[in-house]
């Protein structure tokens, strides 16, 4: 799997690598997907990186490969901003070749990653019709999650017709943010959308949210779709590639 | 006050 712009993959891994510390990646002549939950089963990432959204793509059979994030990312963070990046499993090898390229191909980077054995646990997500869907910057909801941890560890997110509230309480007292949704759509990166057809009251815990901001560099806007008693799904786009999908159980009153 | 529910309470393992 070989991408012009390296940069892409670097930043998936560090979107995934913070909620889980290794996973199995499934190759498919599709492409590569990769389903993982945190050690708690409170968090589940769901990543697709479809072929055609690579330079080139070849799979001659179907492959699980078990991979530290950890491990993948230090090595990542060697490569330069606008190095290409290959990504290649041979036949029967124990490992993961990383190879880079800087873009006036002036320097070749190799590296062997040592492949994992993983128990995976893979969890049946149906496709749902959710009563909320919101859209927004990515930078907005990294902030909002970084403002809202300071008065609390649960944030509630409240939706209206007229927009979306974040509030947190704990023993600082209690704060909120309310955004209001976007009437005049000049920049479509920096609006703020709320489809909603009913409207909804969840509490999240805040750590996993901002978890999940990792991933933001990877888009400009975050989708966040809600129901009620149903886990959260925060979606960040990956160019024309594919999705990270992040699932978030509620909390719920005891 | 609230507790955290889990993923496995509202989707099945595969």
């Amino acid at each position: 799997a070989r991408l012009l712009h390296g940069s892409i993959f670097a930043k998936v891994i560090e979107g995934l690598r913070e909620l889980v510390n290794e996973a199995t990646w499934e190759c498919s002549g599709n492409g590569i997907t990769l389903q993982a939950m945190d050690s708690s089963h409170v968090a589940l990432v769901s990543l697709v990186m479809r072929s055609e959204g690579f330079e080139s793509y070849r799979c001659d059979r179907n492959m699980s490969l078990g991979i530290s994030l950890v491990s993948m990312s230090k090595v990542l963070k060697t490569m330069g901003k606008d190095d290409s990046l290959t990504i290649r499993v041979n036949d029967d090898s124990d490992s993961i070749i990383i190879a880079m390229e800087s873009q006036n191909q002036d320097k070749f980077a190799d590296y062997e990653l040592r492949l994992m054995d993983l128990d995976s646990e893979h969890l049946g997500i149906p496709d749902t019709d959710y009563s909320c869907a919101i859209k927004m910057p990515s930078s907005e909801f990294s902030r909002i999650c970084r403002d809202m941890s300071i008065m609390g560890d649960s944030v509630l997110i409240c939706t209206t017709k007229e927009g979306v509230k974040f509030s947190a309480k704990g023993d600082l007292g209690q704060g909120s943010i309310r955004l209001v949704q976007t009437t005049n759509i000049e920049k479509e990166e920096e609006a703020v959308i709320i489809e909603m057809k009913e409207a909804v009251a969840l509490t999240f815990a805040v750590r996993y949210l901002s978890m999940f901001c990792k991933a933001a560099p990877l888009s400009p806007q975050v989708g966040l779709s809600l129901s009620e008693d149903t886990p959260l799904m925060c979606e960040f786009k990956i160019a024309e590639m594919g999705h990270v999908r992040f699932y978030l159980a509620p909390k719920i009153e005891d | 006050s609230s507790i955290q529910s889990t993923l496995v309470v509202y989707y099945e393992k595969i």
